[in-house]
Parts: structure tokens; C-alpha cells; sequence
């Protein structure tokens, strides 16, 4: 509670008009990112507990020192990972907070698209590796991104839950589809209808 | 160079030989809306915050001009990149202005994942995002309350007394926390925009949705911040930002249910962690 109450406040702070319309001091603003990241921050270890908690029922984990620490990513939405481009080899695990599954299509910036990658039963998922577009990369926040591409591919997601998706280094060949430059769309896949109920 | 369309699950998404977006065609009625996008700036009006000589900018939005300046579609460079789990259009708009518009064939919803600025700092200015349509919505738009229900917004009109235009554009402009929509009654159809944080704007022009995603104003306006609305960014230069629209379009009926599970579901987004371990087949 002690971990969560940080964010819980600072996020009742910026419901305040100023916040919200961008009318505070340019020194308010600096303020008020640096609490709304410290605050965030402090929420990780409450996740990496609780994920933790949760990874260990599965019976098939024979060492669960093996679990490695959690890692979080606050530069994702500038197409940059600290994570993703140093490590060639790495366990993604995608927590879905929706009452709903949830279809997600997971874009991780990558230095290379030699990987393969499987789902939580072990299974190959075909991946894309995007091209990053020039104004994105010419970012000054992301100055120290190495990340040119971005690994594209479908997750599947439970409701209130998580899936664990792995990605492995590939040496030699290409192993992953990229993305084509085309002007025809008639070879994409039929669609398939689909019935709701309300 | 040429015409090209994207499936969705309910619509062909059309592209002009510019990659722009042309019009979309809903399947199941054969109807076809025209949807044109296009990226502009208002001029901000500067003044000396004496008497009716207010300038525009933090708390108060004044364009100097009631009209835009665009930018032109025909200078717009766009690649394409289709593959079968997600279509995208990256679109070089302008020196400062670019978008990747999104489209998953599974999904009806086209994603706009825009970047603009720096903001050149000769003049202030105020940048837009615009789609205009066929569609006959009398200056009659919609936005949120702050995730409660959708507010009528009529062009020119205050429910609780009689209004005076002096500012055609700026008192036009509502608060769009969530989302802005415009519909026409004729033909059953509503255009809903979502977005990914508070932002102003309008749709009392015939058949348009237009956004505010960016400004930068060279003079307080004399409301109290004592700052002129003129933030560096990283290396002082001019703050970049880069941020997400998503377009619907649907019936009348169906569009409430639509964008309210698409707005929980993009409130609710999956979190994304990683972890290293000495061995991935164990982990598996």
C-alpha cells in the first residue's frame, strides 16, 4: 500500500486544471513529470511481486531463481527499449488489466530481426520487423536508442491475466518477414465475419 | 503512384496515389464516406493583453486568421508497409509533421500515431488535425465530459443564453478528453475520433472533425501563468510530441458501443515487462 499511495496521490494532484490544460509554470510541469516517473517507479516492485506470486503456480517451473528480475520500459512510446536492444534473449510477459481477452499486437524496438519468437504454449508466432519511420528516430529522447526497427507480432491475451512470450536470437539467416513496400492490398488475408452479442 | 485500398473487418480503407486517406467504404450497406485528412496551423494573434487585444496562449485560444494554414496534401511522402498481421502508412507531412496511420484488418478502428515539431518559433502557432467529410452534420459535433456522456455542441450556440460570435473558430472549441463525433442523421452514420489525452477542439464546419495537437504561443496572455507557452523540449530547440488518434465510423446506434470498449480498452492497455533468464526453455 505504501508503494501504491505514491502514484494514487500524485495522480489526484493532476486532476487539478493546471495539469490538465497545460496552464501551469513550465517549473510545474518539469515537477510534475518527475512525480508522476519517481511515482510510477515505485509501483513496479508492487508488480514484480505480484507476477512473481503468480508465475510460481505454474507446476512445470523447476527453479524459480531462474525467474531473473523484472524490467520495465518507460520508453516504449519513443520506439526505444534499453531492454529489448541489449538483450538478445528474453522473456516477455505481457499482463492484460482488462475483464475482456484481449488481441494485442506488442511492438518492441529490436537492433536486429534475427528472432524467433514463441508463445506461452512454445509455439512459433510469426513476427515483422517494421521499419521505424525518420522523424521517430530522429528524437532527441531517444538519442541513445541503437533501435531501428521494431519487432511487430500478434499476442493473445486472458482476461485479468498475463501471457509469456519468448524472444531468442537467431544466428545466420534472416528468420523473420519484413515488411514489404507495396501499393496492391489484394493478397490480404478474407475476412473472417464475426458475431458479438450485446 | 497509385489508388490503393486496406481491408478492415467492416471496411476498405481507400488511399489516394498520395497516401492519403481518400474515403471508406462500409461492406455490409455499400455506403461510401469520403474522408479527407489534412494538417494545418491557426496563426496565434499577438496583443498586448490590454482590452480586447488579448493574445493567444496559454489559458486563451486566438487564432489571428478564422481559417488554417495547411499543409499540402501533394507534398506529403508516403511509404507503405503491408503485412499480414497490421497495414501501415508512413506519411512525411511536412519538416515538422508526420503520421504512420495504423490499420489491422482486424479491427475497425484506424490508428493515427502522429509526431509533430519542433514547432518553428517565427510566429506562434497552433496545429491541427482535420478530417473532412461528406457527411451532413449541420455544425451539430459531440464531445466527451470528461468519460461521461456525449455533450451536443451546436455552431454558435449556448444552451443557457444567447451568444454573440466574436471568435468563430475559438468559440467553436470544446475540451476533448476522450473523444469528439460528429454524426448524419440522412444517412445513419457516425465518425468518432478517441484520443490519448486532453485535447481541444471542433467540428462546427460542415461534415469536419478537427483536433488541436500542438502549440507553441511567443506571448503570455496575461491570465496569470506569466509564461508565454513556449516549452524548449530536450535540447531547447522546441518540445516534440508524438501521440495517437483513432478513428470509427459506424451507425448511430452501434457507435456508442464501439467507442466506449474502445476507450476502456485503451485505458486498460496490456503492460509489457521483460526478464533475462539463464535459460529460456526452463522459463517456457
Amino acid at each position: 500500500d505504501k508503494e501504491v499511495t505514491a502514484l494514487r496521490e500524485w495522480q489526484a494532484v493532476m486532476q487539478h486544471h493546471d495539469a490538465i490544460t497545460g496552464t501551469e509554470k513550465q517549473h510545474v510541469a518539469n515537477n510534475y513529470a518527475l512525480k508522476l516517473y519517481k511515482s510510477i517507479e515505485k509501483c513496479q516492485s508492487v508488480v514484480e511481486v505480484a507476477v512473481r506470486k503468480l508465475t510460481l503456480k505454474q507446476p512445470a517451473l523447476k527453479d524459480p531463481t531462474n525467474l531473473g528480475e523484472l524490467l520495465f520500459c518507460q520508453q516504449l512510446n519513443v520506439s526505444a527499449c534499453i531492454h529489448t536492444e541489449a538483450n538478445h534473449s528474453l522473456a516477455v510477459t505481457v499482463y492484460n488489466p482488462y475483464g475482456q481477452p484481449v488481441r494485442h499486437i506488442l511492438r518492441l524496438p529490436v537492433t536486429h530481426r534475427n528472432y524467433a519468437v514463441s508463445d506461452p504454449q512454445g509455439m512459433p508466432v510469426q513476427s515483422y520487423a517494421f521499419l521505424i519511420p525518420a522523424p521517430v528516430l530522429a528524437l532527441k529522447e531517444r538519442a541513445l536508442s541503437r533501435a531501428v526497427e521494431e519487432l511487430v507480432f500478434e499476442t493473445k491475451l486472458p482476461a485479468l491475466g498475463f501471457a509469456t512470450y519468448i524472444l531468442k536470437y537467431q544466428n545466420g539467416s534472416e528468420t523473420n518477414s519484413t515488411g514489404s513496400v507495396a501499393t496492391n492490398f489484394t493478397s490480404l488475408p478474407p475476412v473472417v465475419p464475426v458475431s458479438r452479442k450485446v | 503512384d497509385k489508388e490503393f485500398s486496406v481491408q478492415t473487418k467492416s471496411f476498405n480503407v481507400h488511399f489516394d496515389g498520395n497516401g492519403s486517406l481518400k474515403a471508406i467504404q462500409i461492406r455490409a450497406t455499400g455506403q461510401v464516406v469520403d474522408v479527407r485528412q489534412d494538417f494545418g496551423y491557426y496563426r496565434s494573434f499577438v496583443g498586448n493583453n490590454y482590452g480586447t487585444n488579448r493574445a493567444s496562449g496559454a489559458y486563451v485560444f486566438r487564432p489571428s486568421e478564422q481559417e488554417a494554414v495547411l499543409f499540402a496534401r501533394s507534398n506529403i511522402i508516403a511509404h507503405i508497409v503491408d503485412t499480414p498481421v497490421l497495414t501501415e502508412v508512413h506519411q512525411k507531412v511536412g519538416d515538422w509533421m508526420s503520421q504512420t496511420v495504423r490499420i489491422d484488418p482486424l479491427s475497425d478502428a484506424i490508428e493515427y500515431d502522429y509526431q509533430c515539431g519542433p514547432i518553428p518559433p517565427d510566429e506562434g502557432k497552433e496545429v491541427v488535425i482535420r478530417w473532412s467529410t461528406n457527411m451532413t452534420t449541420g455544425g451539430v459535433f459531440y464531445t466527451d465530459s470528461n468519460g461521461r456522456q456525449m455533450m451536443q455542441r451546436r455552431r454558435d450556440y449556448r444552451p443557457t443564453y444567447n451568444l454573440t460570435v466574436t471568435e468563430p473558430v475559438s468559440g467553436n472549441y470544446y475540451p476533448v478528453t476522450s473523444r469528439i463525433a460528429i454524426r448524419d442523421d440522412r444517412n445513419d452514420l457516425q465518425m468518432t475520433v478517441l484520443n490519448d489525452r486532453a485535447q481541444g477542439g471542433t467540428g462546427y464546419r460542415e461534415g469536419q472533425i478537427e483536433v488541436m495537437v500542438h502549440r507553441r504561443c511567443l506571448v503570455d496572455d496575461g491570465m496569470g501563468v506569466v509564461e508565454a507557452l513556449n516549452e524548449g523540449g530536450v535540447d531547447g530547440k522546441g518540445l516534440e510530441i508524438r501521440g495517437k488518434l483513432w478513428l470509427q465510423l459506424s451507425s448511430i446506434a452501434g457507435a456508442a458501443e464501439q467507442h466506449r470498449d474502445m476507450a476502456q480498452r485503451l485505458y486498460m492497455e496490456p503492460v509489457v515487462t521483460f526478464r533475462r533468464c539463464s535459460s529460456l526453455d526452463e522459463y517456457a
